[in-house]
């Protein structure tokens, strides 16, 4: 059988919440190492790789391997059914056709158990390779959110640039141009105003904002988040939930024709 | 004009 308790439910339904409305339904991977996810979406211009480890889980018991296929707007529905405070037990038998997901109050004077019914999904796994970026940038996650939200509004797609000391976004549109320039800055006072920038080659790409605005309803499960980009590759969109996991997005880039 | 690059022609099946 596969149990698992989160002490922190709260975390299930922000990293669900940020996905569901980019992918309709996904396969739920669960093995011993913890609790996974791939999927793309429908126009396969992005993945989402979510990765729970077992030992962030208060309680983790996987016999054997089993991935359970769920619609994510009805598994959103059941967790919004959970508390903010409340601790999320996943509960399913080998072969079983359905989830169970208890949510206890702190206080435990309340017990609630919902049952979702799983699904065949067909899924195809993509291979994405361990590859050494040419930059990484870390930045505030509500920084992120932020300018890919103000550059919507002015056009489609951004071309994140970064050089040594400095990451900069800029877009066009019908009504004008505009562009953001964060600085590296490695603020020890207050860390979590901080932005760093690791990079071997500097480099420039073009994505659709659409997608990035998306990515960033993943802001509350993370105080920063990582980009990582290389040429002609897609820019990798990773929050890192603490103690227990991450949650990446990968978008392929525009590319000239 | 640019257009929109799909994920597969980045990486392979797993």
């Amino acid at each position: 059988m596969f149990e698992a308790r989160l002490q922190q439910g709260a975390l299930l339904k922000k990293v669900v919440e940020a996905i569901k409305d980019l992918i309709e339904d996904a396969n739920f991977d669960c093995n011993n190492s913890g609790f996974s996810l791939q999927a793309m979406d429908s126009s396969h211009v992005s993945l989402v790789a979510l990765s729970l480890r077992a030992d962030g889980f208060e309680h983790y018991r996987c016999d054997r391997n089993v991935s359970m296929g769920m619609k994510l707007a009805n598994l959103s529905k059941i967790l919004k059914c959970a508390g903010n405070d409340d601790a999320i037990t996943m509960k399913s038998e080998d072969n079983g056709d359905t989830i169970t997901f208890m949510f206890e109050s702190q206080n435990q004077e309340r017990l609630s158990e919902f049952d979702l019914k799983l699904m065949d999904i067909d899924s195809e796994h993509l291979g994405i390779p361990e590859a050494e970026y040419d930059a990484t940038v870390k930045l505030p996650s509500s920084e992120f959110q932020r300018i890919v939200k103000d550059l919507a509004s002015i056009g489609d797609t951004v071309e994140i640039s970064v050089t040594k000391d400095a990451v900069k976004f800029g877009t066009n549109g019908d009504i004008g141009s505009a562009n953001v320039m964060c600085r590296q800055n490695k603020s020890v006072d207050k860390p979590e105003e901080s932005t760093e920038i690791d990079i071997t080659e500097p480099v420039a790409l073009t994505f659709a904002l659409r997608y990035l605005n998306s990515f960033a309803k993943a802001t509350p499960l993370s105080s920063h988040v990582v980009l990582k980009l290389s040429k002609d590759l897609p820019i990798v969109v990773e929050y890192h939930i603490e103690n227990v996991g991450r949650l990446s997005f990968f978008l392929a880039p525009k590319v000239e024709e | 004009k640019a257009s929109q690059g799909r994920l597969e022609s980045f990486f392979g099946p797993s």
